[in-house]
């Protein structure tokens, strides 16, 4: 990361939206620059207030091509998406984007909550980073709307100008349990692990096996204590081993036992220093190469010489034509690589190097029908698999059916 | 085909030079005395563009370079604010 110094003087800043785009509905743009300057607040001491007139910290404004006395300029569709100017008096701070784009809340086109959330590091006093998974990385390639968009990187740069959030005001961290059937549901990891496949999620896993229909769900410290949550890539080696990454750091496991002398640094495997996490990693049962991705880049290591391979980084468009930008978790399943990025899973065939079918992350976990936010909320306190979820949606079914039969059965009499 | 290809590298040596000129404060100068003088100038910054973004450092205007400058990104420089 970089920055400029002193950045703000204040802690308490505020911000106006000067126009709005017509590409979307006047709340989503409100929703979406508010959620994009608490990715900052939540990590700093930093507070934001809206105000509707007057001169603000942050002016927010919509624009095209040369405008006003900015000495900046925009270039029509595609190209330039944004811009922003370091904290200071006049255009210090501000942030412009350009409406000659497509802008959306989560659809086609370019996500103002992403960009926004990328301008508003300049506004507070970051430069770009060098780093592909950082949000502050210029061409906003390694963004996925459905994933917490500050790195490691992003955060030690916000908090080397103003500090880490003030103690009295850190809250609990809530432990969310994620639902098999969520149509949004996205995984952190997943890995075989000799006859069945491993979904991580959080303080989970779910568990399905080759050959029985059954699904587990489990939290992850019932096997190994040891590891971390939210751990961010998985793969299952020749050797019988498994090997799980969070952060520049990695625990093999063996077994239900994690190895001794874990974790150790990822750089051990020969990443150089400026990879700074593994977003997913997947070893071909049939070469015993493992792939290793890391935001737009996959690397490439040999299990049997147990070095990486030369040539590499190598994009990852380039060594699997049709997997385009960053994935969530990969693995290998009879012959086909599956990639699994937000709620999206891409079937791969590797021998014809072609996308086979898109599918939902999920359709591992045989939902009927994707869960509702109402079905979600009486059992939400529960530890259960996506059996358990799919069973209760048939009792509840049969009873409505058996109630119906009844109140029928007492008219005709 | 010759005249094709010539147009291209055209187009693409002036994409690379606005390009760096943004955000890379590549500074040349007009005059055709000093072509090779800019044209070292070039290079250097696009080894520098190169290294910021990871790729391979060649100080040519490959296809790998070429495909970054072609991405949307963001207007603010990459150095030299």
């Amino acid at each position: 990361y970089g920055y400029t110094l002193p950045g703000w003087r204040k802690h308490n800043l505020t911000y106006r939206i000067m126009n709005y785009t017509p590409d979307m509905a006047r709340a989503d743009v409100d929703e979406a620059i508010q959620k994009a300057l608490e990715i900052w607040s939540k990590v700093t001491p930093l507070i934001f207030t809206k105000v509707s007139k007057g001169i603000a910290d942050i002016m927010i404004a919509f624009r095209t091509r040369v405008h006003g006395l900015c000495p900046r300029y925009f270039d029509g569709p595609l190209g330039l998406l944004g811009h922003a100017f370091p904290p200071g008096a006049g255009l210090g701070g501000d942030t412009h984007f350009d409406e000659d784009e497509n802008w959306t809340k989560d659809g086609e086109g370019f996500s103002l909550f992403l960009v926004a959330a990328h301008e508003f590091g300049h506004s507070l006093g970051l430069s770009h980073s060098s780093d592909q998974t950082a949000l502050m990385f210029p061409n906003y390639v390694s963004l996925d709307p459905s994933k917490y968009p500050l790195s490691q990187d992003d955060i030690s740069g916000i908090q080397s100008i103003y500090g880490g959030l003030p103690k009295a005001s850190a809250k609990p961290t809530e432990t969310i349990v994620p639902h098999a059937c969520d149509p949004d549901l996205s995984f952190d990891a997943i890995t075989t692990f000799r006859r069945e496949v491993m979904f991580f999620k959080g303080r989970y896993l779910w568990r399905i096996y080759y050959d029985i229909t059954n699904i587990e769900f489990e939290l992850i410290a019932s096997f190994w204590p040891s590891l971390p949550a939210n751990i961010q890539a998985a793969y299952e080696n020749p050797k019988d081993k498994i090997l799980i990454f969070k952060d520049d750091n990695f625990w093999v496991i063996r077994g239900y036992a994690v190895l001794p002398d874990y974790p150790k640094s990822i750089y051990a495997l020969g990443f150089p220093r400026y990879v700074k996490k593994i977003d997913a990693a997947v070893c071909d049962k049939n070469t015993r190469k493992t792939h290793f991705f890391v935001g737009i880049w996959c690397w490439r290591y040999d299990e049997m010489t147990q070095t990486m391979d030369k040539g590499y980084p190598q994009r990852v468009i380039k060594h699997f034509p049709g997997i385009g930008l960053r994935v969530d978790a990969a693995f290998q399943y009879k012959g086909f690589f599956y990639f699994s990025r937000g709620s999206k899973q891409f079937e791969y065939d590797p021998k014809a190097k072609n996308i086979t079918r898109t599918l939902k992350t999920n359709t591992w976990f045989q939902c009927k029908e994707p869960l509702n936010s109402s079905s979600d909320f009486g059992i939400k306190e529960k530890v259960h698999s996506g059996g358990v979820e799919v069973s209760y949606h048939k009792s509840l079914n049969l009873l409505l059916f058996t109630i119906v039969l009844l109140l029928k059965l007492n008219s005709m009499y | 085909f010759p005249t094709d290809q010539r147009m291209d590298n055209e187009e693409n040596m002036q994409l690379a030079q606005a390009y760096l000129n943004q955000f890379y404060s590549l500074e040349i100068e007009g005059s055709h005395l000093v072509q090779s003088r800019n044209r070292s100038l070039i290079a250097g910054k696009i080894r520098e563009m190169q290294a910021f973004f990871g790729l391979t450092v060649t100080g040519k205007l490959d296809s790998n370079t070429l495909e970054i400058m072609k991405k949307p990104r963001c207007g603010v420089p990459d150095v030299g604010q």
